[in-house]
């Protein structure tokens, strides 16, 4: 099945 | 020393209405170019960006860039003591511990303010890149939400697909399945009935419906929502608001492991 990601897997911390 | 004045105060307490189910802490930024903030749901799955620019303000003086951590409960609290037509001033110093809300009746025969104490937030600051989004979807807002809001009474996630037909909405659950496309229309009359799809190349992801429902609520702010999407990437959920800014939702898709 599909799993939900993390937003942070896609945004870089600054 | 900060004082911001909103003349449509109502717009900060539907931006309030918009976020404070999704986000319970946040650090609002306020700098020469506006007040901002960026935030993460608990569960660090969707991201919320918002907007005031400084120039949407009657007033705007910012002495130097502050950051001030508020309960968005308490601040929603409190924001739901102005009235509609009230003109609200935000007002904070240098280094204290407390921001004040001032509501003004637009007769000025009433004046308010409210206190409220801030709270320091570890928050994380993501870099957002700039992308080149595979499609963009704009659509009436109260369309988009009646689609979430419907789609959830059958399954928990929905497939969001752009292709050369149209944007389609799919979703399963155990009583069944759901099927909403709406193709491209050119209203003559009004350009907030339109939906109008860029697209480069064909994209479909799929997503949690509750974050999608949430989002919605910020459907008060405008007219039209903007869909961005590109393969396996977060969508962006975008309500601008009227001249001063805009709200930005951004969500991870479910990936398949």
């Amino acid at each position: 099945g599909k799993q939900q990601g993390s937003i942070m897997s896609f945004f870089k911390k600054q | 020393m900060l004082e911001l004045r909103l003349v449509q105060g109502s717009l900060l307490k539907k931006v309030l209405d918009a976020i404070k189910d999704l986000v319970t802490d946040a650090n609002f930024d306020c700098s020469e170019s506006g007040f901002s903030l960026q935030a993460m749901d608990s569960s660090h799955v969707a991201l919320v960006a918002l907007l005031l620019r400084s120039d949407g303000f009657e007033h705007y003086r910012c002495d130097r860039n502050l950051s001030m951590g508020m309960n968005l409960t308490n601040m929603s609290k409190m924001l739901k003591c102005a009235g509609n037509d009230d003109i609200i001033t935000i007002k904070a110093d240098d280094g204290g511990d407390s921001v004040t809300f001032m509501f003004e009746s637009p007769s000025q025969d009433k004046v308010s303010d409210f206190e409220m104490k801030l709270m320091d937030i570890d928050s994380e600051h993501l870099g957002i890149p700039e992308t080149e989004y595979h499609a963009i979807v704009k659509m009436p807002s109260a369309e988009f939400a009646r689609i979430c809001r419907d789609l959830s009474t059958i399954g928990d996630t929905v497939v969001i697909s752009v292709s050369k037909d149209g944007v389609k909405f799919s979703t399963s659950g155990d009583i069944g399945s759901a099927n909403v496309v709406c193709r491209q229309n050119n209203s003559v009359d009004n350009k907030d009935n339109e939906t109008v799809i860029e697209m480069n190349e064909p994209v479909s992801l799929t997503f949690a419906l509750r974050y999608l429902n949430s989002f919605t609520k910020a459907t008060t702010l405008s007219n039209t929502v903007t869909l961005s999407m590109s393969k396996e990437l977060p969508v962006v959920v975008e309500y601008k608001i009227a001249e001063i800014g805009h709200i930005r939702f951004y969500l991870a898709p479910k990936i398949e492991d």
